[in-house]
């Protein structure tokens, strides 16, 4: 039983001997003797959890607006946060699949689907690492622009423009793509969302090799993939129920018949 | 009957308190719940307990009902049960989890502590 979870320092300690009172088979103790006695659902446990590393910016939102919200602050009240009151962090899943040739447009794809319709959409940002460039020599100092576009079309949704001989220290790049979702479907709509992403030479139309720029993707860590960020804002409140039937929903796909029937069971009695 | 209790616990008599906030700490790894919750593990969510008994506080914040309920109770309480003792006040708590896309979400989830007891 590893967890997942982050521990947070600034966590409300208090009455630490209080325990919710579970008796005979609702036991914690029980519900850990049926995991551990269950090779198949402890493996797709750690395997669910391994598979998802929380970016430091989603560390970073949770940790701030907890703290504020201790002192009586409402979250929602940040200007960073647009008002919203659930923030979705996606993981891209595009590839740089030219090792050797130039990285001329970068495409970045993201599983939306799992975006409630039920939900306000109130902002989008995406979220690039850049790596410095490890060939200074071939990057020449200067101004260079990168821009961002939908992948069906050249509509510019956001700019920025990097000073290379400034800008030696990798950090992130944050581009407005709130422009995707505006005027359009609600994303729920559409699985996937792909943005591209191009370099130029200051102002001009001269495209670049975004290697250059420190935009190549190979060999990077779970924790330095773009992320696509939504804020949204719940029309009405939610509990922790549609979570659960969500979890329960998503599970039941993907495990296989066969070793469900244990499962389904811890899981009712864990419910 | 509200002078005997009063009597009666200041003689250290065993007697249920009134309607107030008591504490309940929640542990998610307990619950089963780190499974996909990243954050917190554990919080206070409090809990309302004891009895609405007459004379109500007005602390207790008593809707028209309550006090109508309570006033009965006090006169046959055969006859009418006492008002509840439950949260009147709420506060929301941010919840760092993965949803079912393993994406890492955070969301501020709304009555997740209670801030006041009250009957009802």
């Amino acid at each position: 039983f590893q967890s997942a979870a982050l521990i947070s320092s600034s966590a409300p300690r208090r009455n630490r001997g209080t325990r919710i009172p579970y008796d005979g088979p609702r036991s914690p103790k029980f519900l850990k003797e049926i995991f551990a006695s269950s090779p198949s659902l402890s493996r797709h446990r750690d395997e669910f959890k391994d598979a998802v590393v929380p970016h430091d910016y989603m560390i970073s939102i949770y940790r701030t607006y907890s703290a504020a919200e201790k002192l009586g602050i409402n979250a929602s009240f940040f200007r960073s946060s647009k008002s919203a009151n659930t923030i979705t962090s996606f993981v891209d899943r595009g590839k740089d699949d030219l090792l050797h040739s130039p990285l001329r447009r970068q495409k970045y794809l993201f599983d939306v689907s799992t975006l409630s319709d039920k939900e306000e959409l109130v902002g989008a940002e995406l979220r690039i690492f850049r790596k410095a460039p490890g060939d200074f020599q071939a990057s020449q100092p200067g101004l260079y622009g990168i821009h961002l576009l939908p992948c069906r079309s050249e509509r510019l949704l956001d700019s920025r423009t990097i000073d290379l001989q400034e800008s030696r220290k990798p950090g992130w790049e944050v581009l407005d793509v709130w422009g995707m979702f505006k005027n359009r479907h609600h994303p729920s709509q559409e699985n996937q969302l792909c943005v591209q992403l191009r370099g130029t030479i200051g102002k001009s139309e001269t495209e670049i090799d975004l290697k250059q720029l420190g935009f190549d993707r190979n060999g990077r860590s779970q924790q330095e993939k773009a992320i696509l960020v939504v804020y949204t804002r719940s029309r009405k409140r939610e509990n922790l129920f549609n979570e659960m039937k969500e979890k329960i929903k998503s599970r039941g796909s993907r495990w296989s018949e066969e070793e469900s029937g244990l499962q389904f069971k811890a899981r009712r009695r864990r419910r | 009957t509200a002078l005997s209790n009063r009597h009666g616990k200041r003689h250290g008599k065993k007697s249920k308190s009134r309607c107030s906030k008591k504490a309940l700490h929640v542990n998610f790894k307990e619950l089963g719940w780190d499974d996909w919750i990243i954050a917190p593990l554990d919080y206070e969510a409090y809990h309302c307990e004891g009895l609405c008994d007459f004379p109500l506080r007005s602390h207790l914040e008593p809707t028209n009902h309550a006090i109508i309920q309570t006033l009965m109770n006090s006169m046959d309480p055969n006859s009418t049960p006492p008002s509840c003792c439950v949260p009147t006040k709420l506060s929301p708590i941010s919840i760092l989890y993965i949803d079912s896309g393993n994406n890492v979400v955070y969301k501020q989830y709304e009555d997740m502590v209670v801030e006041q007891c009250g009957c009802r």
